[in-house]
């Protein structure tokens, strides 16, 4: 997290509010309903309160406008700046200003207005930008459900605030997770056009065969249909596209576009009723098959006739002797599979059909 | 140097105008007519890149652009 400079804070805790004007794009009672709970979940972790005004001068003045809007600092138009809001202080200090050339919602539809009131309110209290893409004061928009601080937030609020005197509990958001953890697990690994995508949690991280350090992102920042978790991701180069499983659903992805016709069930591949997720997955360039593994077992589907292979299930132990006997995420580089479970990645070479190296998986991260 | 395209000079464009906002990059022209890139800029592209977590190569690749152009708040990302 960051602090503005002078670590600029409020230093009366009873802060006041009015809403002077408000956006066509939802009802009164739903903008009103967005700013008391964005201002209470500021609330519920430090000792500020926040009273309503409905005329005169208070301490946040919340807006609407676009373009200049009287404070020389220009809305772009759709898209681009969202809000703006200035530290604590008299006058301008503390207000709050939305685009109103966006489109505002109170769900994932647009703008939702909520997330966007909450962040911009940490800047209004004296939060800068964060550098942790899982927390709030991030400063690139992504749209997510539930408690919206993360550790991160909550940690630089309270170092200018203090905790709720009520020490009422909340459940952040997790942070991002760290590429070096020993005891770091994948959730899928993919390639996607020469780099490799790994997936944990709410992120993906970027490997590019060039550069040594991955890149963080939050998968709804690049891929905003696709869920906050996934169990399982390959590519299939001859069409350019990439399958991504979570729970019982897949997705196709051409690039960043998802592909027309998607989500599918899983089971359309050919997978009995029976397979309630994916735990991971690989295409074999050599054989044009893909494997599909889901817990101790696994199948093989024909990416030319798109069948499922005959005599399939097989045990995942039987037909890779010295792996583990599931998989958490699959890759193929080079000759190799290379098999995550747990903390532990398993380096199995396709033609001598044996496992060759056992490492950490955060190993694949460079750590 | 050949006169950059117009995509070049469009991405230019925005660099500098997100720079400017977000980063503290200075006013006025950056660099020569011919060649683009100023100590300034570069130094700034750097500064985004490595707020960002991106591979910190002070040139407009196609990840910095991409975040460049990703819907935002309008504080900017380095104090006042």
């Amino acid at each position: 997290y960051n602090h503005f400079p002078r670590h600029l804070k409020w230093e009366n805790t009873k802060l006041t509010f009015r809403i002077v004007n408000y956006t066509p794009d939802l009802k009164k009672a739903d903008v009103d309903r967005a700013i008391r709970n964005a201002f209470n979940i500021w609330a519920g972790v430090t000792p500020l309160t926040f009273k309503k005004l409905h005329e005169g001068k208070a301490d946040i003045m919340i807006a609407f406008g676009t373009k200049e809007h009287g404070d020389f600092n220009p809305f772009d138009g759709p898209d681009g700046l969202l809000a703006h809001a200035y530290a604590p202080g008299r006058d301008i200090g503390g207000d709050t200003h939305f685009d109103e050339d966006e489109h505002w919602s109170k769900d994932s539809e647009a703008y939702n207005l909520f997330l966007v009131a909450t962040h911009e309110f940490g800047h209004a209290l004296g939060l800068s930008h964060s550098t942790d893409p899982g927390a709030l004061m991030y400063p690139v928009y992504s749209y997510g459900q539930g408690y919206p601080l993360s550790e991160d937030d909550i940690t630089g609020i309270q170092a200018l605030y203090g905790p709720n005197p009520s020490h009422r509990k909340v459940k952040p958001k997790p942070d991002a997770p760290n590429k070096c953890d020993p005891m770091l697990s994948f959730d899928a690994v993919t390639e996607l056009r020469g780099e490799t995508i790994i997936f944990k949690d709410r992120f993906y991280w970027r490997l590019h065969p060039q550069f040594a350090e991955p890149e963080q992102t939050l998968i709804k920042s690049t891929w905003p249909s696709l869920p906050n978790k996934v169990d399982a991701a390959y590519e299939y180069p001859e069409k350019d596209m990439v399958f991504i499983f979570s729970g019982i659903r897949m997705w196709a992805l051409n690039g960043y576009n998802l592909v027309e016709g998607y989500p599918k069930y899983i089971h359309k591949l050919g997978l009995p009723k029976t397979v309630r997720m994916v735990d991971a997955a690989v295409y074999i360039p050599d054989t044009g098959k893909t494997l599909l593994f889901s817990e101790e077992h696994y199948w093989s589907y024909d990416e030319k006739t798109n069948t499922m292979d005959s005599g399939f299930p097989r045990s995942i132990e039987m037909d890779f002797p010295g792996m583990a006997e599931e998989v958490d995420a699959a890759v193929y580089q080079y000759g190799y599979l290379h098999f995550f479970h747990e903390h532990t990645q398993f380096e199995y070479s396709y033609s001598a059909r044996k496992v060759i190296q056992i490492v950490r998986t955060n190993s694949f991260l460079n750590c | 140097m050949p006169l950059s395209s117009p995509e070049e000079t469009d991405n230019w464009l925005l660099a500098e105008k997100y720079l400017r906002r977000f980063y503290n990059l200075r006013a006025g022209l950056q660099g020569t007519k011919t060649h683009r890139s100023s100590d300034a800029m570069q130094a700034k592209i750097r500064e985004m890149q490595s707020f960002f977590n991106l591979q910190v190569t002070g040139s407009l690749d196609a990840n910095t652009l991409e975040l460049m152009s990703m819907a935002r708040c309008g504080v900017p990302d380095v104090g006042e």
